[in-house]
Order: structure tokens, then C-alpha cells, then sequence
């Protein structure tokens, strides 16, 4: 069975060792290895060239290829390290790391702050934070006046603005979230403690090659 | 309360909840 496995993963544009990304992230060899069978389930959806692109990615987030996103979009180019216009599956296995229980907080934090400066400025500013507001109420359908939707982005600013410049920097993100750990909620995934269980059809292959 | 508009993006959007990439089985 992981003759079987080997060679096919060869063939993989993208493909990287699951002994290195296990070394590079929380994840166990086994994990990464069941990693791998998700990694082609989503690779394969709408492309199948064994990287992932952002309609394939839609997919799997909302069973609609074409449906845009302004947080996919930021979640996909977040994973999309290289910006090559698809996620292959070191850069799929080193991002969901983050979103490990067992990551570190920092990193989990960093990577809110980078999913929300949405124009990459080391800031995020009234502006972006605005935008997100209406993105999700675009989203959700909900109606609100603009004269509630800039209170709303006032207060919640000048929380967080501890310098009061007008943007957020980096260590006024991590002391807000330290105060509102509800923030990061989305940064941990349960199922990733349990991935090989998640895809037991695969853990009979994957003790054969960890035990050599 | 305090209606913190980041709590409502985290909490609000479907583009920032990865748990649905593990129902794709």
C-alpha cells in the first residue's frame, strides 16, 4: 500500500515529503499523510492537477464554485504563499498548521492580522475594517444604515487604536485579541486532532511507512 | 453590550470558517 501511495504522490506538482511538513508543523507523519487524502479529494473538484484553486476552494467552503468571498479570497491568497495562483499541498499543510490546537497563539493571531489587513500595508485600517463590515452584511442580507455601521466601526476602532493613529498595528492586534480571545475562535480546527480518524481508510497505509 | 465589529466578521462569515473543508469525505 505505500508503494502505491509513493508513486502516485510523485507524480503530484507541489508535492512535498509528509516527514518534512510533519517536522515544520504540528502535524505527526500520519496526520500529514491524511492530509494528503484531503488535500486530493479538494485538488481534484473542479481541476484535476493536484493543486488547489479558488474555485475548488469555493467549493468545498460553500458547495459553490463560483461563489466569491472577500474572507475566502483573503484565506486562499494567505495560503497561496508562492502567489502562484493555486495552493499546493506543502503550502495546504504549513497553513492549516496554524489553525492546529495545539499551534501557538502567535501564530494564530498573526494570521488574523494578515487575513484582515486586506491591502497587505503591515496595518489594518478604518477603511478595511468598514469594508469586512459590509462584506458580511452583504453576505448575511442584513440591512443596516450607514450612520449604525460607522458607530459600530468607530467604537470597535477606537478600542483597538490604543495609539490612536488610525490604523491597528500589529501589537495593538495582539493586545485586542488578548482582551476578545473570541477572535480567534476560527483559528482552531478540532477536526485536525483527529484527521486520521477523519480518513481511517488511509491509517492502514500510513502505519506500515511509519514504522519503518 | 459592546457590538465589536470584529467579533461579527469572525463570527459572521462563511469565508473565514475552514471546518466545512473536512465535510468534503
Amino acid at each position: 500500500m505505500g508503494c502505491y501511495h509513493s508513486k502516485r504522490t510523485k507524480e503530484t506538482p507541489g508535492y512535498e515529503e509528509p516527514t518534512v511538513l510533519a517536522a515544520e508543523t504540528p502535524f505527526t507523519v500520519s496526520e500529514v499523510e491524511a492530509l494528503y487524502e484531503l488535500f486530493k479529494k479538494l485538488s481534484s473538484s473542479v481541476i484535476d492537477d493536484g493543486l488547489i484553486h479558488k474555485e475548488e476552494l469555493q467549493l468545498a467552503l460553500f458547495r459553490n464554485k463560483n461563489r466569491r468571498n472577500l474572507f475566502a479570497d483573503r484565506i486562499f491568497d494567505l495560503f497561496d504563499v508562492k502567489r502562484n495562483g493555486v495552493i499546493e499541498f506543502g503550502e495546504f499543510v504549513r497553513s492549516l498548521g496554524v489553525f492546529h490546537p495545539n499551534a501557538p497563539v502567535e501564530d494564530k493571531i498573526h494570521f488574523t492580522f494578515r487575513l484582515y489587513d486586506l491591502r497587505q500595508t503591515g496595518f489594518i485600517e478604518r477603511e478595511e475594517l468598514k469594508e469586512m463590515v459590509l462584506a458580511i452584511l452583504h453576505e448575511s442580507d442584513l440591512l443596516l444604515s450607514d450612520d449604525v455601521v460607522e458607530t459600530i466601526v468607530d467604537k470597535t476602532f477606537s478600542d483597538a487604536d490604543l495609539k490612536g493613529d488610525g490604523k491597528i498595528d500589529p501589537e495593538e492586534w495582539k493586545e485586542f485579541v488578548s482582551k476578545n480571545p473570541s477572535l480567534i475562535k476560527n483559528m482552531t480546527l478540532p477536526y485536525l486532532k483527529d484527521i486520521t480518524l477523519a480518513f481511517p481508510s488511509f491509517v492502514l497505509s500510513t502505519e506500515v511507512e511509519d514504522s519503518e | 453590550r459592546f457590538f465589536n465589529a470584529f467579533e461579527f466578521i469572525s463570527s459572521m462569515s462563511s469565508g473565514f470558517d475552514l471546518s466545512s473543508l473536512f465535510e468534503t469525505k
